[in-house]
């Protein structure tokens, strides 16, 4: 969060524009591991108490203490809600963490380490254990979060697939909080690059992708030969740039006093350093002095080793180094398609989610059998790029208290970033990063957005063939399923639609409506902007919307014809919505069952 | 067929809390557990009661009362309760 937040535009202090009183007045809750409650990140100083409508309790347990920014505390695990894994403290802070300057790990992405909402109030409900968190215990917090009185839920936990809606704890929990004002933001899931891996999967959920920003951290191998070759690896130690001998291997108690260099991913404990081959395309904290090369750099030591008498070399500490490709969406990110919805786009949105440094937990190891204790450590995953979202919905709120889930969820959806297919196959499309990159300032202007309501939640499932009888339980209203009601026609901020045959021309037809939260008097035209190689036509009616007041609504349908598709990737298109001011973009992406 | 070791804790998830006066969760789950498990004191079957926000509950069941349950009016899901991962 040093660098993530400056990189999306929401700058420190007084470059951001903020609604102070507002900010004060938010909450989010954080489902997950529970927090550190001595870091500086949830320190109370300058805030006053709690909100009015706050109803939740501080009972994280003994020696557990809240205060006027860490206003709420629930355990559901018995440990206490003290986090002793630092994942907790790292979510809670970057949504809304205080900003805390000077914070790096050991001299490594030194600056101001804070949340979207540095003024909002955070409360940590606690469901996770070192070996997980349990359907129970997230459902318990869901039960509680909802009734505290928290304005956004962000929870960086899933399973390894997608869950049918009403097995999956996160839905269900997001349903109801959806159902009271409150958005949850989850993560995707990193089971990516794989195709279909992605876990959350609701309309109800703002599901947020991850990818990196324009920082990145490299670690520098020095050979004496005067060459230099770039890795990756949070390398806090500093060998002082002197020389030590490099052997090949595979088992660290060969290199004793030596680096070892090894294709595996071994982190020795013997040897001065370790230089390996990087695998994941991103760095990691490791608890020995380590660099993780690119394929063609290890082979490239690999030659010298091998024509050099008595190779020589060191590993420097880590530097951060400004990133030309950021953001990129990271390899690890669950891909869709959706398994459950077909025909709804998932991940919805992009964060960074790559090297971010947050608050931790001492009680906690940065990584496997590391034996420092830091306050601030650099994590990836989507669970790092969920909170970011969520500390935007935060943001987004303050500005607008009377915005529904579904408008801020399109308000991000439709201000965000384009991101381009970078990497060749279907894990760099819009199934990696749905509508592209979170765009924390536009988002509060969308100018127009799509809205939805319990209703069209329900419209929806009953396309997915839930019964009446299930759905008058789930909402406790009463519901008659038509049955002719196509989940595609759900009024999401994307369109998306799987086709089942390849080759036949077909016509899909989206229809939406829009509200306008821009200008009274307003005209928007549409624009269609297709993507590389797409052989889609895509045509709106009408084409034009002019708008003359406030919250006024116009419907809209797309129509997208074609024949001969890609069976291994999906043809896209932008519809983008303009009045010269705004710009409303939904991805439109039309795949096929190959 | 009732030793603690052939049960497993399933979450019962029954949408939207009631709005009538007179209804109170807690009871109602009780009553469901004390009806499918014939048994008058269900002291450690029930782990969570969700009352605040939704309706559902956490119990130890085992696999013919989880069926049991599945089939009862009021109820939308019964499913295993899992661990899910940080990530």
């Amino acid at each position: 969060t040093t660098a993530s937040w400056d990189f999306m535009g929401l700058k420190e202090g007084k470059n951001t524009k903020r609604n102070l009183a507002m900010e004060s007045d938010t909450i989010i809750g954080v489902i997950d591991t529970g927090v550190w409650p001595e870091s500086e990140s949830f320190s109370d100083k300058g805030f006053g108490p709690p909100p009015k409508k706050w109803k939740g309790v501080c009972s994280g347990g003994k020696n557990f203490t809240c205060n006027n920014k860490l206003i709420g505390a629930r355990d559901y695990t018995g440990e206490g809600t003290r986090d002793n894994q630092g994942h907790g403290s790292h979510t809670a802070s970057t949504a809304a963490g205080n900003a805390v300057a000077g914070e790096s790990f050991f001299g490594i992405g030194n600056g101001t380490a804070r949340g979207g909402v540095p003024a909002a109030r955070v409360a940590a409900y606690k469901v996770c254990i070192p070996t997980g968190c349990t359907t129970e215990s997230i459902l318990s917090a869901f039960d509680d979060a909802i009734a505290d009185g928290v304005d956004v839920i962000s929870i960086s936990i899933g399973d390894d697939n997608a869950i049918p809606y009403e097995k999956d704890p996160i839905a269900i929990g997001a349903f109801h909080a959806m159902a009271k004002g409150i958005l949850t933001v989850n993560s995707a899931g990193n089971s990516g690059p794989t195709p279909n891996s992605v876990a959350s999967v609701a309309p109800w959920i703002l599901t947020v992708a991850a990818s990196t920003t324009n920082r990145e951290f490299l670690t520098k191998v020095v050979l004496e030969n005067g060459r230099t070759l770039s890795g990756r690896s949070v390398n806090a130690f500093d060998l002082k740039g002197k020389n030590y001998p490099l052997v090949e291997g595979t088992l660290g108690s060969q290199a004793k006093g030596q680096i070892l260099v090894s294709r595996y991913p071994t982190i020795s404990g013997t040897a001065v350093a370790t230089i390996n081959v990087d695998y994941k395309n991103y760095s990691s904290i490791s608890p020995r002095p380590l660099s993780s090369l690119s394929q063609d750099d290890f082979d490239s030591l690999l030659s010298y080793l091998n024509s050099t008498k008595s190779p020589r070399g060191t590993v420097l500490k880590t530097e951060a180094v400004f990133n030309q490709k950021g953001p990129k969406v990271a390899s690890f990110s669950s891909r869709g398609p959706n398994t459950l919805a077909v025909d709804l786009l998932k991940p919805d949105i992009t964060a960074p989610g790559v090297e971010i440094l947050a608050a931790y937990s001492p009680l906690s190891s940065p990584s496997l059998g590391d034996q420092r204790q830091v306050k601030y450590s650099v994590d990836s995953g989507t669970s790092m790029s969920c909170p970011h979202v969520a500390g935007v919905a935060a943001y987004i709120k303050t500005f607008h208290p009377d915005w529904s889930p579904s408008v801020i969820h399109s308000a991000i959806m439709t201000t965000a970033w384009s991101m381009n297919a970078s990497d060749t196959g279907v894990a760099s499309t819009e199934f990696a990063y749905g509508a592209g990159h979170v765009d924390p300032i536009a988002a509060l202007n969308p100018g127009l957005v799509y809205e939805l309501d319990k209703a069209d939640h329900i419209t929806f499932l009953c396309g997915l063939n839930y019964t009446s009888k299930t759905l008058k339980l789930i909402t406790g209203e009463a519901v008659t399923c038509t049955g002719n009601t196509l989940p595609r026609n759900l009024n999401y901020p994307s369109m998306s639609a799987k086709l089942s045959e390849t080759n036949s021309p077909f016509t899909v037809t989206f229809n939406r409506t829009v509200t306008n939260v821009g200008i009274p008097n307003s005209t928007y035209k549409s624009q269609i902007v297709l993507n590389h190689g797409t052989k889609l036509s895509v045509k709106v009616s009408p084409n034009v919307l002019s708008m003359k007041s406030v919250n006024e609504k116009q419907a809209f349908t797309v129509t997208v014809t074609g024949s001969g598709l890609d069976p291994k990737l999906p043809s896209s298109a932008n519809l983008v919505w303009s009045d010269g001011t705004h710009n409303v973009r939904s991805p439109i992406v039309i795949y096929t069952s190959g | 067929t009732d030793d603690r070791q052939d049960k497993q804790v399933y979450v019962v998830y029954m949408g939207s809390l009631p709005s009538r006066p007179d209804y109170t969760p807690m009871s109602n789950h009780l009553s469901i557990l004390q009806e499918v498990t014939g048994e008058s004191s269900i002291t450690g079957r029930l782990v969570r009661s969700y009352k605040r926000s939704f309706n559902g509950f956490a119990a130890r069941l085992t696999e013919s009362e989880r069926e049991q349950v599945a089939e009862m009016e009021g109820v939308v899901s019964v499913f295993p309760n899992k661990k899910l991962q940080l990530q």
